[in-house]
């Protein structure tokens, strides 16, 4: 699903 | 750094992450996400700062830090719809630069972030009271920051 996808993409992000 | 469990357990805690049928839906559904975490906190931070005596108060670190992360946290509010409303009208057949629409989440992201490196600094009961709300607030416009990202599939 696209949370699933978002979040696995997301994963590590710093600001 | 966000983890997936976060970002999955922050977004699917809104109904309207499940009818998202993209990145930009999950992108308005963070930054409101972090709206909310943001109002919360201030309403904290403010109530915390009466209950200090303002003023005179014994612990100036806790009212400096109070009254700085109040700021941040009105940054926040003014920044946050101004953004959203960004990211709404975002089209990718508009073929707009990118940084357009990243520049307002890196906005709230920044003054998210000053107030979550000022607690950093801090150690003890202000840490206790300022932290988990400022961690929160940070993590939320990360997460809305890093959907800004996808959606205009920025590396």
């Amino acid at each position: 699903d696209l949370v699933a996808t978002a979040c696995e993409k997301a994963k590590g992000h710093e600001a | 750094a966000l983890t997936k469990e976060f970002c999955e357990t922050t977004l699917r805690s809104d109904n309207r992450s499940a009818a998202a049928n993209d990145t930009r839906e999950l992108a308005l559904v963070a930054m409101d996400l972090a709206s909310t975490a943001a109002a919360s906190a201030s309403a904290k931070a403010r109530s915390a700062l009466r209950s200090s005596g303002g003023r005179g108060s014994k612990d100036r670190d806790t009212e400096y830090s109070l009254r700085y992360c109040l700021m941040d946290y009105g940054t926040v509010a003014v920044v946050l719809p101004a953004c959203r409303a960004v990211v709404e009208e975002y089209s990718p057949r508009d073929f707009q630069a990118p940084f357009d629409y990243l520049e307002c989440a890196g906005r709230v992201m920044d003054a998210a972030g000053d107030c979550w490196q000022r607690v950093s600094y801090e150690d003890g009961a202000l840490k206790r009271a300022l932290w988990n709300d400022a961690v929160d607030v940070a993590n939320r416009a990360n997460l809305g920051q890093a959907l800004v990202e996808q959606m205009v599939d920025f590396p």
